[in-house]
């Protein structure tokens, strides 16, 4: 049975992308079959693995608005186990477009639903904004993990996010959770690094991942290869820390 | 006759609102009269400056919904000659609402038109997408400020942002130039950086400014203060950056 998480924050930079993709290639290290679905128009996602953003006929945008997914649009990586949609440009008009669509907020769910059940994760990286496109993610969703970088106005933008995903839960999923927060880009040595943890931790106890993904120049650096960071440099300190964090993801589920 | 600045980017977290706060007060402190309008609905320029959201019934949202702004919308600053017309989570709705209106993209514009003209600046910060606020704000504009983190994600949504702008300019503003691309969180020392800033140079010219803002942890601590960089530490490297973007910006406008 797959597990369908979506990588949100309204925030923009924190690093929804570097997590989606990252994660995404440290599960299917550790055995887990993966697909990535980029619903950003940006196409980040896409790129960062070193895909071709897939802008024919036949896309993710096609299939949101038509309602019908095909196999060829989901396409091999360099990583064995996962797989990956491509975004397409098409997408910058679907967040305007869905607005006055049948049940515009279930499409994104009703193509998972026809999506192999033999993924065992189906990672959503979604664009900074909480319009149509992130909405079908929270309602397609079993859960989301929230990339947070450790600064002021990424913290502020903590409650809007909560109160979105408790107005999903109550309207649209009832089974959404969040997953997790995921501190990124850490730099332990600064004062505000350490006072947004205490304070995020202190709010949220369980809820934030004990893993943390340090700022690491290499990970910045991999996009521009294609690569995740384990093919790109895996002896690196953010391919350690992606590492860890897809095992600690994996024992969380070993109780389902 | 007052200069309408829209700071907009739709990648994430390239600095658009610290730019805009940091921007607008520099040129408060050199003579100019300055108005800075959030319409992100994140609100991060509004407490940036020390303000809380407007959340009444009469905000930028009823301003940009009903047509017409009011005087008490206008709020003052920590910094002389610096005013603000801060944000409001109603504007989360915008985006949707706005897509079945009347000249929908116009609205921002009639609103300016309103405003008085003793101001030499009006600084308009943007959300992270290029949805009908982005939209209403690249149609007000003179020109665009372009704040680019020298990273391979922020590069590769260039020109696409190029292209609405070509866009926008074509369909409704024919006015609309590019005031400058700025490279923001820059570290000299990283191969990336100077990769990024070598291509971005060599496509657009002199369209990229001549002041770079370097990654500083002072910029991010400021926020949590609710001041501007120049009254947090003005000593700073980040105050000093930011000095000279907006002497530049003045400079530039000389021959107005
Ligand atoms: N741990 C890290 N160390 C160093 N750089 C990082 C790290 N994580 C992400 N980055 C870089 O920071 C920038 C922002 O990250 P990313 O694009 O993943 O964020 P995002 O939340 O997906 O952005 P958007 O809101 O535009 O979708 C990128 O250039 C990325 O390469
Ligand atoms: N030059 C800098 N040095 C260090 N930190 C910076 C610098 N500029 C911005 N920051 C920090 O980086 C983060 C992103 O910047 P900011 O929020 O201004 O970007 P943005 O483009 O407005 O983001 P969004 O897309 O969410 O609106 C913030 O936490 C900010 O404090
Ligand atoms: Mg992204
Ligand atoms: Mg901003």
């Amino acid at each position: 049975m797959k597990k369908v998480i979506a990588i949100a924050n309204q925030k923009g930079g924190v690093g929804k992308t570097t997590t989606a993709v990252n994660l995404g290639a440290c599960l299917a290290v550790a055995d887990q079959n993966v697909l990535l679905m980029d619903i950003d128009p940006q196409g980040n996602a896409t790129t960062g693995l070193g895909l071709s953003k897939n802008d024919s006929d036949a896309n993710i945008y096609t299939a949101i608005m038509g309602g019908e997914i095909y196999s060829d649009m989901i396409r091999d990586t360099a990583v064995d186990r996962l797989k990956a949609i491509p975004s397409t440009t098409d997408l910058y008009g679907a967040e305007i477009e869905l607005v006055t669509f049948e049940s515009r907020e279930q499409r994104l769910k009703n193509l998972i639903a026809q999506v192999d059940d033999a993924f065992d994760f189906v990672l959503i990286d979604c664009p900074p904004s909480l319009g149509m496109l992130t909405l079908n993610a929270l309602c397609a969703a079993d859960s989301v993990v929230v990339p947070l970088q450790t600064e002021y106005f990424a913290m502020e933008g903590l409650s809007q996010l909560d109160k979105t995903i408790d107005g999903v839960r109550r309207a649209f999923n009832p089974k959404l959770k969040i997953e997790g927060i995921l501190f990124t880009m850490v730099d332990g040595r600064t004062m505000l690094s350490q006072q947004v943890i205490k304070e995020v931790r202190g709010y949220y106890g369980d809820i934030v991942f004990t893993t943390t993904i340090p700022r690491n120049v290499r990970l910045s650096e991999a996009p521009s290869h294609g690569k995740p960071i384990i093919l790109y440099d895996f002896k690196s300190k953010g391919a350690d820390a992606y590492i860890d964090l897809a095992h600690e993801l994996i024992r969380n589920h070993k109780s389902d």
